[in-house]
């Protein structure tokens, strides 16, 4: 996955991914696409929560999963979250779980209730840092107001780093992929380097879906793996998602 | 061909948006949540839309799994052992699993399964 959000000259937030799904779940050698990817794909929808026939928030999902991957609170805060690999992962935290140990909670569960309940960018900084979890994650949160934007890395305990906009040290956007942002990403699946040289080419003057939209095209970040990219902008609520898809020349993830 | 190759090679595009051409697939639909019916009922709509779908990537996933485990104990245990983990899950989420698994006519155990995914692969 790659995550970012990004300030533009006026203040102005923008939050966009690409969700990458599938890695060695099977390859098709006639399509030359990972199985699971390309099973993924026809069951992408967005979401519209409503409550008095009033939207509360808004989310893109695989039909069939009713956590939060991807997802927009109006006027308020964006958020979506990027798988962090950990050898104490989910699995011992499922484990722990059905041994009756169950004050974590699953991070689908975790960001559902965070955009459903939080009301403010600050709020939901706090829940996603804090709330104990089954497995290790990178949440990536923007919000409604300049330099409102971060990345939480988190271990299945704590929050081990919030890393946010900074205009004062020239950080107007920040980008997630699925390594710790102070530590280089494993040399063959690395995403984080072309895609900051292509905002960094952007430049923040002419930041806009289209040109997010140009970053998440430019692969490795695009590649066999993605299924959807999603752009929103909070300001407005707005939130457009597109089906992808990586003819070869492609890299594999 | 330096794109089946690392490091990265492409240079970065311009003016793909609207999207169009070869990496655009479609829009996502939209659909409508209500959270004031019941968590049973609210995801019946999407999920019988998306009945045929669903159930192919289940089948995928049991076929992956039965590749690895040929006798098939895997997705019984599945079956057997991930339904009831639907009832220790905070409301509603426990709720709407089984309004999905209903909907979908898919045993409880592999949808409590997907929606766990997350947790099992990040290790």
């Amino acid at each position: 996955c790659t995550s970012v959000v990004a300030e533009d000259k006026t203040g102005k937030l923008f939050h966009a991914r690409n969700l990458d799904f599938g890695l060695f779940l099977g390859w098709n050698a006639t399509t030359h696409a990972w199985k699971v990817t390309e099973q993924l794909r026809p069951l992408v929808v967005n979401l519209d929560f409503q409550r008095n026939n009033a939207t509360v928030f808004k989310s893109v999902n695989y039909a069939g999963y009713m956590g939060i991957l991807t997802g927009i609170r109006p006027k308020a805060f964006t958020l979506t979250m990027n798988e962090r690999f950990n050898i104490d992962g989910g699995f011992i935290g499922i484990l722990e779980w059905l041994l009756g140990k169950r004050d974590g909670m699953w991070m689908g569960f975790l960001t559902r209730q965070v955009l459903e309940n939080a009301t403010s960018y600050e709020e939901a900084k706090n829940k996603l840092a804090q709330t104990k979890l089954l497995a290790p994650a990178y949440f990536i949160l923007g919000g409604n107001k300049s330099e409102e934007g971060c990345v939480i890395t988190r271990s299945r305990a704590a929050s081990l780093d919030i890393w946010e906009i900074s205009l004062k040290q020239g950080r107007w956007y920040v980008l997630e992929t699925n390594y710790d942002h102070w530590k280089d990403p494993l040399f063959l699946d690395d995403r984080r380097t072309p895609a900051m040289k292509c905002m960094n080419r952007t430049t923040q003057a002419n930041i806009s879906f289209g040109t997010i939209y140009d970053v998440l095209s430019t692969k490795p970040v695009l590649n066999k793996l993605t299924t959807y990219t999603t752009l929103m902008d909070v300001s407005e609520g707005k939130l457009e998602t597109y089906l992808r898809d990586c003819p070869n020349p492609c890299m594999p993830w | 061909v330096g794109q089946y190759v690392p490091p990265y090679t492409e240079e970065c595009r311009s003016g793909t948006y609207p999207p169009s051409g070869p990496t655009f697939k479609g829009q996502a639909p939209w659909y409508k949540i209500n959270l004031d019916i019941s968590p049973r009922q609210r995801w019946h709509q999407l999920i019988s839309d998306k009945k045929a779908e669903l159930n192919s990537l289940i089948q995928g996933i049991k076929d992956l799994a039965n590749a690895f485990f040929p006798s098939g104990k895997l997705v019984e245990l599945v079956d057997k052992y991930m339904g009831p983990l639907a009832d220790t899950l905070p409301f509603p989420f426990g709720d709407e699993i089984k309004g999905i698994a209903e909907a979908a006519d898919i045993p409880l155990g592999e949808i409590v399964l997907f929606n766990v995914f997350y947790e099992l692969f990040t290790v």
